[in-house]
């Protein structure tokens, strides 16, 4: 009996977890809508931008590399290889299907 | 019992994708409460300053990798630039826009749980009234914690 | 030089989460102080 009470107790937990679940992906649709609202507006495009800066003043002392590339380009960073005789070097791969990637050195100075 | 353990592992699994949605539609209020900031303060800018100076601006989305200024940064770049190989002799991070914009304070510390009512109130006017209660509790530090 | 899938982390412009790019962070400081 007490196992199955548990069950029916579990039973219940479950479906509410399922209706929770159902209205998370509700909500998370309107966001993506809503933000696709949001940027989909001519001129809130034209203003979304930041200053150089904007992004040396949080990176501070920092060589910084910006990169714009097509929707889908693939960054890839290999793993290192450690131990004797590895040189200490990290690499970053980057590979556009769908037109060219710009890179720009923001802090020239 | 075996079906008793059975529910039980469904309802961890189902709790877990709950706490990665939620986190997930978290992240997706941060982004859009960051962007409308931003549009909202260059609109100010140019308003009282005109438009930003040519090639002193960047336009979303991007990504940014930072390294020491001591770093030596050996580049490749494919003829029709589609392809870019890196080489660091030093560490690296990546960081992409919204968390730019995050450390800009576009996001009013939303995400850290430390924003004032004044700016509270402002996060709220900027999602969906279906979406608040996200939004209160980013404020009370559920993304911090 | 072409790596094995398993020896590299990846992100996807406009498609993955910030996420995946602090996992990229996270393994580079890792992999330099086990350097």
């Amino acid at each position: 009996t007490e196992i199955s009470d548990k069950l029916y107790g579990i039973q219940d937990e479950l479906d509410e977890l399922a209706r929770q679940e159902e209205l998370l992906d509700q909500h998370k649709n309107w966001v993506q809508q809503s933000i696709k609202n949001v940027t989909d507006e001519a001129e809130n495009t034209r203003l979304a931008y930041v200053t150089h800066e904007d992004i040396c003043r949080h990176f501070k002392g920092d060589t910084l590399l910006a990169i714009q590339a097509p929707t889908g380009t693939h960054l890839e960073v290999p793993i290192p290889e450690i131990g004797p005789g590895f040189k200490k070097t990290y690499q970053i791969n980057l590979k556009s299907n769908s037109g060219p990637i710009n890179v720009l050195l923001v802090n020239k100075d | 019992a075996q079906e008793c353990q059975n529910l039980e592992l469904e309802k961890q699994r189902r709790l877990e994708r709950i706490k990665h949605k939620t986190q997930q539609i978290q992240e997706l209020i941060l982004q859009q409460i960051a962007f409308k900031n931003l549009v909202q303060r260059n609109k100010e800018l140019e308003r009282t300053q005109g438009p930003p100076a040519p090639n002193s601006a960047i336009q979303l989305p991007y990504i940014i990798v930072n390294t020491s200024k001591k770093t030596v940064i050996d580049c490749s770049i494919s003829k029709d630039k589609d392809e870019y190989l890196f080489n660091f002799n030093n560490t690296f991070e990546i960081h992409d826009d919204i968390e730019v914009l995050k450390r800009m304070g576009m996001a009013y510390g939303l995400e850290k749980g430390q924003c004032t009512k004044h700016e509270l109130a402002k996060c709220l006017a900027s999602v969906p009234k279906a979406l608040e209660p996200y939004v209160l509790d980013l404020a009370r530090g559920s993304m911090a914690n | 030089t072409k790596v094995a899938a398993e020896n590299r982390l990846l992100y996807c412009f406009d498609r993955n989460p910030s996420k995946s790019l602090q996992m990229i962070n996270n393994m580079i400081r890792i992999k330099s102080e086990a350097k």
